[in-house]
């Protein structure tokens, strides 16, 4: 469902070339969960920019479901990244004015889904990440833990058959994070979506069927979990 | 140097309270490491804030170095913050539009230190939390784990005695977590600095002598280190 294919990824500032990514292939299949990990500064939240059509490669190719990326419009661009996929920032990206029920349903606005409906489904998701008595909190309302699942939640809310979620857990307790980490193997293994994390803990990482392992914008290491 | 004496915290928000901290007391030693850890939500932040002079209690007592923080200024608050106290914000609050060198520069702009001595004191930060190469960059054009060094780096330039650190580790990998770790075990040990964090991580949590385990804004546990 996400094929990535001698992507490289090259920032410049002044006369300095960053290579963010280098030369980075690898394919995903639907369904699959899996985890990137990688020192600070290794190149995972560009990959998770361009593999969510938020960014895209200096030069290789990007097919999402098939599809070359590079040769869609941006009007066809958007439309994937409202249906198909929920995203979840590193920096959570809430909107500070709203409150988190109305941060949670913002995807549904672009969707499509009748306003009668949009209630329902945002506190559902809010009640997956155990904050339906902060509703109506906004964000500087709620503590950076909270902050995390509110973006969680909102990621969650179109039934998006891709999940890519930066860090999802890094500012949760264990106890939290692993409530979290059930929730993204449940949404797998029962309604088969993909889920791609990126996380630094080994434990978050060890919910995930395969681990893909970054060094200096390239991939280290590709371990599956063997067949039991 | 800081004593919480029966300090409690509730937000109003309409004619719901929130109780973020209740009838909490302790008194931490010049010197000492002590890692605060808890739930999501549990009120460490909030506890953070108030030990840092950046709020203020709804009720109770609030003494930093003897001194009564109620009975004091504004002017007398924001010279505390100033030249006690290096905090390392859970959300980071670098100036987006400022180099990494110029966010850690900040802290000695208002204290007083020659304008030919801040740079070298601002790199010499950087280098401490390995970031040194990336000293130009300004906050969008760093990774979340280089901008959480930043936010660190940023607290230690004023050889403050006190470091309070909401977080640090919580968006970088297991390497360069334990590289700060022992940063702040180095400045508590030979400097004499007394840290204050919180984490969600046990294994961050041990480099400390002491752990605070909060739970629905009150203390649950107050655990020493036995002396060895
Ligand atoms: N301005 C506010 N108005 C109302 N409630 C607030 C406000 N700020 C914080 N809260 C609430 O106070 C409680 C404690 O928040 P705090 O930020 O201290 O938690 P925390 O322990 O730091 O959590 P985390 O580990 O998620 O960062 C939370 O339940 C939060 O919703
Ligand atoms: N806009 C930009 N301009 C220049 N360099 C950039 C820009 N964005 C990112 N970089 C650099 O690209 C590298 C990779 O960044 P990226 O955010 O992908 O890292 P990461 O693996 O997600 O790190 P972390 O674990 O700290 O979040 C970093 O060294 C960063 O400094
Ligand atoms: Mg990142
Ligand atoms: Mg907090």
């Amino acid at each position: 469902v996400v094929k990535i294919e001698n992507v490289s990824k090259i920032y410049s500032l002044g006369d300095v070339q960053v290579e963010a990514l280098k030369n980075v292939s690898f394919s995903v299949e639907e369904g699959e969960f899996l985890s990137v990990m990688g020192a600070s500064g290794s190149g995972k939240s560009t990959l998770m920019n361009i593999i969510g059509c938020l960014d895209t490669p200096t030069s290789g190719d990007y097919f999402i479901e098939g599809r070359n990326v590079s040769g869609l419009s941006g009007d066809e661009l958007a439309d994937i990244r409202k249906h198909k996929i929920g995203f979840v920032f590193q920096g959570f990206n809430l909107l500070p004015r709203m409150s988190a029920l109305e941060n949670v349903k913002l995807p549904m606005l672009y969707n499509g889904v009748k306003p009668h409906d949009r209630e329902g489904k945002a506190m559902e998701a809010l009640e997956m990440v155990g904050l339906a008595d902060r509703a109506h909190h906004q964000p500087q309302q709620l503590s950076g833990g909270q902050q995390q699942r509110v973006a969680i939640a909102r990621a969650l809310v179109n039934d998006a058959s891709m999940i890519l979620a930066d860090e999802p857990t890094g500012n949760l307790d264990s106890r939290t994070s692993l409530d979290i980490m059930e929730l993204f193997a449940e949404l797998n293994r029962k309604l088969g979506r993909t889920v791609i994390q990126v996380t630094h803990e080994p434990e978050m990482a060890s919910f995930s069927r395969r681990i893909l392992t970054f060094r200096d914008g390239a991939i280290l290491k590709d371990e599956r979990e063997s067949q039991v």
